[in-house]
């Protein structure tokens, strides 16, 4: 039975990918892990290593034309880290599945039938609110908040708590709010501290203790198409997202 | 007879809004300009202190309803910078639209009866490449592209342009790259300048010689609802964009 976890924030540029690919390369250390890229950017197609170009079929063809997921999904050069592939094509998804019936669920109906295969999935999605993003919570057990402490990562909260609450009440009873991760921090500036304070007061517990610093070394590793666990897995950065991953973990084995 | 600007790139956090708001607070000193948020975060918005929720009209009602742009738009503090506020109705508009006759040109047929109201006109777009902007590309005589001088910004250059081409010959004939305007650049780091170097060699000189640096203000502006040029117009960022508004104004006035 696999545990499914959404990385949504419709703020655009917070650290979804990179928190995507990075708890799900130091998941696989220690179990069976799917990450799904349904961003039409790809990135955390090449955050991988993965060539989208040479995909034999991607997120689209298995939300649009009803590919399997054994058929989309790729082999990464990270041991038990599997990938269905984000392209280009996906740009054109909410369009084609807008009249489909229970086009909410088609992604989580892909997912279930490999749900034996795999401890762990994680999906990333694109900075949007749209039918992508319903399908990956509509698919998912908890949603990952990835959040900047920055004045407008603030502002996009209630619209994103909101959809949230919205897919609970109609599509996906059983979604919670797993954790919201600070991301790109720099202790250094008020306006982190406060919007920090914020964050803590209006998330409490759902905060993750490890906060993710801004380090050069996790928006480097991407150029060279390997998860920060690979690169340099003694940077700051990769130490916090190796802790968040042990949080989620034990947060698991407690259940 | 106004010139338009889009601000574009479908990568998240890159700086469109900041970019938008800031430069249409500098022209303002000087010419009559709206701002047009077509975001449904409506950091635009919020960065110029309009309060969404009492808003009148926004882009929506513009872009689905019909609204005229005289009906929609508000005053700003900022003397000569008026505002078409966004809110999170846009987040339906693309559904909306999907089956309108000339969905594409809404945007610009809109704007074009306030063309003789305005000196210039900028568009703050979402992180996407759907129809919304599509409508802002073509209503607009030039593309602005913030760049983030990172791994993940630079991938998606390539499908930026693409459609960029696409509108170009299909909707809109004279939509040229203006500028292509390095942001939140932070000079100490390797990838940084490697990036920097990749973006000259592909735009030459569409690439602005001004390039905005990481400054701490541009991020608190917003949350006092006040662009650079009022919140602390001596700060790094603030004289950046101040002088990219004179580069553009130099542009207009070569032509
Ligand atoms: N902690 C960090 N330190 C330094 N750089 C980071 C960190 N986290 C992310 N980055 C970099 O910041 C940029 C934004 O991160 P990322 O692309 O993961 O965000 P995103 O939310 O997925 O963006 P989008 O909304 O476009 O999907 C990227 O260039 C990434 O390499
Ligand atoms: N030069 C800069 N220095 C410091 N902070 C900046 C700078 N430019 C933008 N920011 C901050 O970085 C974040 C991203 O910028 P912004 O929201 O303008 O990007 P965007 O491309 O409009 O994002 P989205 O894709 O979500 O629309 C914001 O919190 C903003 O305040
Ligand atoms: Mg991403
Ligand atoms: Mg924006």
């Amino acid at each position: 039975m696999a545990l499914c976890w959404a990385v949504v924030n419709q703020k655009g540029g917070v650290g979804k990918t990179t928190t995507a690919v990075n708890l799900a390369a130091y998941l696989a250390q220690k179990k069976r892990v799917l990450l799904v890229d349904t961003d039409p950017q790809g990135n955390a197609t090449s955050g991988c290593g993965v060539d989208r170009r040479t995909a034999e079929g991607d997120a689209y063809t298995v939300l649009v034309h009803g590919q399997s997921v054994a058929d989309a999904r790729v082999a990464t050069a990270v041991p038990n880290l599997d990938l269905i592939p984000g392209t280009i094509n996906l740009a054109g998804t909410e369009m084609e599945l807008m009249s489909r019936p229970e086009r909410e669920y088609i992604l989580k109906k892909a997912l279930a039938v490999v749900d034996d295969q795999y401890d762990f999935i994680l999906i990333d999605s694109p900075p949007s609110l749209g039918l992508i993003t319903v399908n990956t919570l509509t698919a998912a057990h908890q949603v990952l908040i990835p959040l900047q402490c920055e004045y407008y990562a603030l502002e996009g909260i209630s619209q994103l708590l909101e959809i949230v609450e919205r897919v609970r009440q109609r599509l996906n009873p059983d979604l919670e709010i797993g954790k919201v991760i600070l991301t790109l921090f720099d202790g250094r500036t008020n306006l982190a501290q406060q919007v920090m304070q914020e964050v803590k007061s209006y998330f409490g517990d759902a905060v993750s203790p490890t906060v993710v610093p801004r380090n050069v070394r996790l928006s480097e590793a991407p150029s060279f198409g390997q998860p920060i666990s690979v690169y340099d897995p003694r940077s700051k950065g990769a130490q916090a997202y190796e802790q968040i991953a042990k949080e989620l973990l034990s947060d698991v084995e407690r259940k």
